[in-house]
């Protein structure tokens, strides 16, 4: 479903060029279930970026189906990303102005735009993470877990085909990474590809499948043997 | 060092009033490595940020030294935070039109103003926290866990006498979350007050004694028979 081929992003800064990813080639089958670790700066989150067509590779490939995304103009890039892809951001980008159910309604204005009945499921979203009593609070009216969990329904409002979650759980007690984890199994068992970053093995053992990356390379790339 | 009697927070939002603190007491003594654990929502950054002394609470007292915070005017109030708090925020907060140099040396320019020796002391800073490649980056050209070392860096840089951190590991992977929890236990030898908030049983077991709280209040707070 989606195939990564000797892709490579730099950072120019001027004098400093930072290469985040140095050759990268993976393929993900539909219905996987990834996880991504390694060390801070080693590259994951732009790898995710590079996935959900955030960002365009510096060069190599990215064939999403069977489309060359290098090849695509960016409102089309736009399209793609919105119908397809639910993305769970490092640092969750809400917008501070608008209240919990209006950040989950988000990607639907982009898309099919919104109804009496688009509200309700971004209400059903809300409850699903534990917000049904903070619906008409704003981000900075809610604790750092509720912030995230805001960002982890959005992701999902779409019904995407491909999830890609970056650290979802990093500001979650265990009581309720353990529930989004459970949401996640769900989701891959109706058939969505999950692509999650953690540094937390317990929540990588969930995965059917972990890869390890080092300095923009990847290191290793296994079958979890006890998920 | 540190003591809260009968604390309670109560964010007012018209309609709705929220409970973030309702009535906890505790006592914190100069050199203690506290971990303060609890579900998402339980009031744990609430706390941190009253002992911060950030944000005031709604009733109860908070005695920080000998001082009782709630007769001191704010700008007392921000010149005792300046001089004896380093502050971990669980989103960082760092200043996206800085460098991570510059990022570092905020506190200090409500204190005792910037020169070159205390230029020198923000790049030793940095490059204790693995980001002496990174000086003259911004915020939005770092990771996830690169930024919240910046955060960590500059809550260091007053030699403050309490730490509070809240996930301040939250971003980062094992091998560098090791290294600043070594940093941490370092500066508890020394005689620093570390208070921080973790959601991962691994960091927690770093700490002297484990704080747990449950809907704005304290359910258990005991010595950790295992550091
Ligand atoms: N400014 C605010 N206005 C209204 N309610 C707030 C505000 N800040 C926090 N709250 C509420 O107070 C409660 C406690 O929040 P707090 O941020 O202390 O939780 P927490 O334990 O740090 O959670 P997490 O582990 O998710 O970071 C939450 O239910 C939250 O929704
Ligand atoms: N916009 C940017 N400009 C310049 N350099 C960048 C930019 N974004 C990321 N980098 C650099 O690229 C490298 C990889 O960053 P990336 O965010 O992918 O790391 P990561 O593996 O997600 O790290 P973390 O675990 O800390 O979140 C880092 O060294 C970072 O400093
Ligand atoms: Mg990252
Ligand atoms: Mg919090």
């Amino acid at each position: 479903v989606a195939e990564l081929r000797d892709l490579r992003k730099v950072y120019d800064l001027g004098e400093v060029k930072v290469e985040a990813l140095r050759g990268v080639s993976l393929t993900f089958e539909e219905g996987d279930y990834v996880a991504i670790m390694g060390s801070s700066g080693s590259g994951k989150s732009t790898l995710l970026n590079v996935l959900g067509c955030l960002d365009r590779p510096s060069s190599g490939q990215y064939l999403l189906g069977d489309i060359d995304v290098a090849t695509v103009d960016d409102d089309t890039l736009s399209e793609i990303r919105g119908r397809r892809i639910g993305f769970i951001f490092q640092s969750y980008n809400l917008i501070q102005q608008l209240t919990v159910v209006e950040n989950i309604e988000v990607p639907l204005l982009y898309q099919e735009g919104t109804s009496p009945e688009t509200r309700e499921r971004c209400i059903e979203l809300a409850k699903m993470v534990g917000l049904g009593a903070r619906l008409d609070h704003r981000p900075n009216q809610l604790s750092g877990g509720q912030q995230q969990r805001v960002a982890i329904a959005r992701s999902l409002v779409n019904d995407p085909f491909i999830i890609l979650a970056d650290e979802a759980t990093g500001n979650l007690d265990s009581k309720t990474s353990e529930e989004i984890m459970e949401l996640l199994a769900r989701l891959n068992e109706e058939g969505k590809t999950i692509i999650m970053v953690t540094h937390e093995e317990d929540i990588a053992e969930h995965a059917k499948r972990i890869i390890r990356m080092k300095d923009g390379l990847v290191l290793e790339d296994s079958i979890n043997s006890s998920p």
